[in-house]
């Protein structure tokens, strides 16, 4: 059997909110060591990969590994039904076709639990290698969030290019141009405000904004992002979940012709 | 102009 017990609920609601558009369906895989999740877009251009560690949770038991098939508009629906206060529970029996929620008030004087149905998929795992980038870039999330909606309103595509003098983002359109560059700052106290860019060599690769606008979404589960790049690769654009784990999705870049 | 890439040109399919 598997059961996962998580005192802030919120976070899994925040998730859920965050993948949903991006990807419409795929498994949660369940072991010992915690809650895998691996799934592209519908056009195979965006990858998310979710892990959420054991020892995040409150409580974490797994039998026997497992593939649960989520429909995530469908859990959205369910998880809509949590309080932000509440302790969620995730439960199967092993083989389940239902992922049973359980939702506790804080003050434990309200209790509810829903069944999601299980779906079969057949699901596409890539092999995504450890690797060393070329530029990695820490931002507030609030910092990453605002550039891609400023420039989302601009132009269909960002080239991103990152040097000693900074990352710069910059895109066009019908209206005109947009240019924001961002540079290494570790001025601000708190570390979550701080711009930190750990430059290997310079890179500069274009991207459709669309997607990366709607990574974005995770924003309300970290104050910082981390943006990984190199050369003719996927950017990385990881946000990390407290203690619990990490959300990282891949954008494949457009390719000059 | 540029094209867009798929994952499958990056990654190899497990």
């Amino acid at each position: 059997m598997f059961e996962a017990r998580i005192t802030q609920g919120a976070v899994l609601k925040k998730l859920v909110e965050a993948l949903k558009e991006l990807v419409t369906e795929g498994n949660f895989d369940v072991s010992s060591t915690g809650l895998q999740l691996q799934a592209m877009d519908s056009s195979h251009v965006c990858l998310v990969s979710l892990a959420l560690r054991e020892d995040g949770f409150e409580h974490f038991r797994c039998d026997r590994n497992m593939a649960m098939g989520i429909h995530f508009q469908n859990l959205s629906k369910i998880l809509k039904c949590a309080g932000n206060e509440d302790t969620i529970t995730l439960k199967a029996e092993d083989n389940a076709d239902q992922l049973t929620l359980m939702f506790e008030s804080s003050n434990q004087d309200r209790i509810s639990d829903f069944d999601l149905k299980l779906m079969s998929i057949e699901s596409e795992h890539l092999g995504i290698p450890d690797q060393e980038y070329s530029a990695e870039i820490k931002m507030p999330s609030s910092e990453y969030q605002r550039i891609v909606r400023d420039l989302t309103s601009i132009g269909d595509t960002v080239l991103i290019s990152a040097t000693k003098e900074g990352i710069k983002f910059s895109t066009s359109g019908d209206v005109g141009t947009a240019n924001v560059t961002l540079r290494h700052n570790t001025t601000p106290e708190k570390p979550e405000e701080q711009t930190i860019i750990d430059l290997k060599e310079p890179v500069a690769l274009t991207f459709a904004l669309r997607y990366l606008n709607n990574f974005a979404k995770a924003t309300p589960l970290a104050p910082v992002v981390k943006l990984s790049l190199t050369k003719d690769l996927p950017i990385v654009v990881e946000y990390q979940i407290g203690e619990l784990g990490a959300v990282k999705f891949y954008l494949a870049p457009k390719i000059d012709d | 102009k540029a094209n867009q890439g798929r994952l499958e040109s990056f990654f190899t399919a497990l």
